[in-house]
């Protein structure tokens, strides 16, 4: 009666157990899977310890993290690393937890073409054995039956469901936060098994959670500093307990950007770019926008702001170059004459009817009318038409000639139309000054003969200040001029 | 004191070393 109950640590009754739970919030930007001692460690099959690789990543808390092969440090199952596929199961089905580009947790079996989704990839992925809780149930019977090849695994692998040893999880709760989990042990001594550390996690208010490598590898590591107790005896004293070199970590580390740098174009602040400038979107600052209408469509979008096309000017590229200017920037001056309007974008002149040339300022040759005198005039006399409508009215287009007589000349003094109408036009002017000539002599002859001859012609003449014999004779000169 | 070197002899490995398993 006086010797205590002692209980056999492997039946299920209560003993104590030394562990770690880790919760991270916002695990998209605080949770890396990594490669052994960095990156290329899987294709390098490297094996070092959690702490080594930890601290080279600046890890807050790191655990190990997916299986490995002992002896070649092979990294089994798929693993993605900061968004590199570095490692690939090829279609065997185990427990997988990961983090796909949009933040979305994924937790349980996937197919190789979910795992390489490339419109909502992977940026997080790591393979364990065992989904412990979906959807806060626990999942071990049904993932004994996904995971096992019951026909030559069946011992094997019952007994890693079922066996205390030092144990490490990873899964997350309702809130979206990632939770990391180990314990401490020793296989078969000391630790829980599976199915007490998923019941366990449940309590915790895990909803979905995946098992990660165990025993001997099962090591916890706080800012770069070995926190557990790993199984695994030291091979200079075994008195002594090493951590062993392992293949990926789990990392939990201050948020970070994705890209880290922001592409170049903004800082990082707790996970969250702040983009540098007032054009730089997104939520890497990979985007140029620059407002709502983005340049109007007549413009680039750059990161100083809108670059406007030729023809276009201010901050968004709305308005159009103001008359007499055109070009990029509005920085040219149109040269256009007459009226004509300048296209903002070319400078080329559209004239107005009865102008013609690169600035309208000449006018229509004979025989041309309308915008740029690009039509011919059709008039039956063989006369030109009036160079802005193309009427064929006779005293517009001599009065027309007459304006321009000089040009006609110059122009078209070789040509046979533009002569017969000048002969036509001359001729008429000289009938109607013959005409008012005949009117004219008609006029003068009935008025000198009103006067009945009372007139004479007296020619002025001086000389030497002396007056001519007959002024001499008629007195007072001025009188004699009568007419 | 430095980090000794583990003898890896706390194994807990749940399927055999000779892997059977086909993918599906």
């Amino acid at each position: 009666d006086c010797q205590p109950v002692r209980n056999d640590p492997r039946n299920g009754s209560k003993r104590a157990v030394s562990g770690h739970l880790t919760v991270a919030t916002a695990p998209l930007h605080s949770f890396s899977v990594l490669e052994p001692g960095g990156p290329g460690g899987c294709a390098a099959r490297r094996l070092v310890t959690v702490e080594e690789t930890a601290r080279a990543a600046g890890c807050l808390v790191a655990q190990n993290g997916g299986f490995f092969h002992m002896s070649t440090g092979e990294c089994l199952g798929n693993i993605v690393s900061n968004g590199d596929q570095v490692s690939s199961s090829g279609g065997l089905q185990n427990a997988q937890f990961g983090i796909r580009q949009d933040g979305t947790l994924v937790t349980g079996y996937l197919s190789e073409e979910e795992v390489l989704d490339t419109k909502n990839p992977f940026v997080q992925l790591v393979s364990g054995v065992v989904w412990l809780l979906r959807n806060g149930r626990v999942y071990i019977n049904e993932s004994e039956e996904t995971e096992c090849d019951k026909t030559q695994e069946t011992g094997s692998f019952s007994k890693f469901v079922n066996v205390i040893s030092a144990r490490t999880a990873l899964g997350h709760d309702r809130e979206g936060r990632l939770v990391m989990f180990h314990v401490d042990g020793q296989t078969e001594q000391r630790g829980i098994n599976l199915w007490e550390m998923a019941e366990f996690l449940r309590k915790q208010g895990v909803v979905n959670a995946i098992n990660l490598d165990g025993g001997g590898s099962a090591t916890f590591v706080v800012n770069g500093t070995l926190a557990n107790y790993p199984s695994d005896h030291c091979l200079d004293d075994d008195m002594w307990r090493c951590p062993r070199r392992i293949s990926t970590v789990v990392c939990v580390h201050e948020p970070r950007c994705n890209p880290p740098d922001c592409n170049g174009h903004g800082t990082c602040v707790q996970g969250i770019c702040h983009c540098t400038g007032d054009f730089w979107q997104g939520a890497d600052c990979s985007i140029l926008d620059c407002g709502p209408s983005n340049c109007s469509l007549h413009g680039l979008c750059t990161e100083t702001g809108c670059l406007c096309d030729a023809g276009w000017r201010g901050s968004n590229c709305s308005q159009e170059c103001a008359n007499g200017s055109f070009g990029v920037g509005c920085a040219q001056k149109c040269q256009c004459e007459n009226g004509a309007a300048c296209d903002p974008i070319h400078g080329t002149c559209a004239c107005l009817p009865g102008f013609q040339g690169d600035t309208c300022a000449e006018v229509c040759s004979l025989g041309w009318y309308g915008p740029g005198c690009h039509h011919a005039c059709k008039c039956e006399s063989l006369c030109p038409c009036d160079p802005k409508t193309g009427s064929c009215n006779l005293t517009s287009t001599m009065h027309d000639i007459l304006s321009r007589g000089t040009a006609f000349f110059k122009e078209f003094g070789g040509e046979r139309t533009a002569w017969l109408c000048l002969t036509l036009a001359l001729a008429l002017l000289l009938l109607l000054s013959a005409a008012a000539n005949v009117t004219f002599v008609l006029g003068s002859r009935t008025s000198r003969r009103r006067l009945d001859g009372e007139y004479a012609y007296q020619p002025l003449e001086e000389m030497n200040g002396e007056l001519h014999s007959l002024e001499k004779e008629q007195g007072d000169p001025t009188c004699s001029i009568k007419d | 004191l430095s980090t000794g070197v583990s003898l890896n002899d706390d194994l807990l490995l749940p399927y055999p070393g000779t892997r059977t398993r086909l993918p599906r």
